[in-house]
């Protein structure tokens, strides 16, 4: 009723799944990202022993095709992802001339550029 | 519609290839015609993201026009980023 | 833009490269 675990669910999550000391993985972590293009003050990291850093790109070889969802589709962020990987394995074994630069050069515009 | 949208990924390229020119100039290193193709898409479509994200603010707000707190909103997620995009804001209006 | 020529030059520096190139940006994709 408080919205916290009860004794129950607490003895059920403390067995099951919760990491701790006796635990070879005491935790996961995703990678700390900082921008590299502002000044930012980047907060050094101690890789702390114990703690799993989760990998992004692990991977990406599942990545370039949206997976089968349940009740909630994928985002739009998650498409915009998976439709630059495809263009990426698209364009991966080009020599010199990019087929991207190739069909849309001829709607530039020089008027357009500022 | 389609030539137009051609057209404006079309500059969006050509700047991003612009922009990638200056970097390879400072860092002495080189970016493959396929990586400045991604980069471009990838702003392109991001752009796209930006402006459904800022129309939705603008209307949430109950106005026609979108204004640059709607673009610092865009900005939320990192301090760094909306620190950047307000002393920009404050450039331009002076 | 800026932020994925940095991330890509960083990268490839980390490679060893002095070319970007898409298996380079694939890399840092995720995170940008």
């Amino acid at each position: 009723k408080d919205g916290l675990l009860s004794e129950e669910e607490f003895n059920l999550w403390n067995r099951l799944y919760r990491l701790g000391d006796s635990d070879e993985v005491k935790g996961v972590a995703l990678p700390r990202s900082h921008f590299q293009s502002l000044q930012e003050d980047r907060a050094t990291q101690e890789p702390t022993t114990g703690i799993h850093q989760l990998s992004l790109s692990e991977w990406s070889v599942w990545q370039d095709h949206p997976l089968p969802t349940y009740q909630v589709d994928h985002s739009y962020r998650c498409r915009h992802f998976i439709s630059i990987m495809q263009m990426i394995e698209e364009m991966r074994h080009e020599e010199d001339e990019c087929s991207y630069e190739l069909k849309i050069r001829p709607f530039l515009q020089m008027e357009d550029v500022c | 519609e389609f030539s137009h949208r051609q057209r404006l990924k079309a500059a969006v390229h050509y700047t991003v290839g612009c922009l990638c020119q200056e970097v390879e100039l400072d860092k002495q290193m080189h970016f493959s015609k396929q990586t400045i193709a991604a980069i471009s898409e990838v702003t392109f479509r991001q752009c796209e993201n930006f402006a459904k994200d800022l129309e939705m603010f603008a209307r949430h707000a109950k106005r026609s026009t979108i204004s640059t707190e709607d673009v610092k909103l865009l900005a939320r997620r990192s301090n760094s980023l909306l620190k950047y995009i307000t002393k920009k804001n404050e450039e331009i209006a002076q | 833009v800026l932020e994925a020529a940095a991330r890509g030059v960083s990268q490839a520096q980390a490679e060893g490269l002095n070319v970007v190139d898409v298996d380079q940006l694939e890399k840092v994709l995720p995170q940008l």
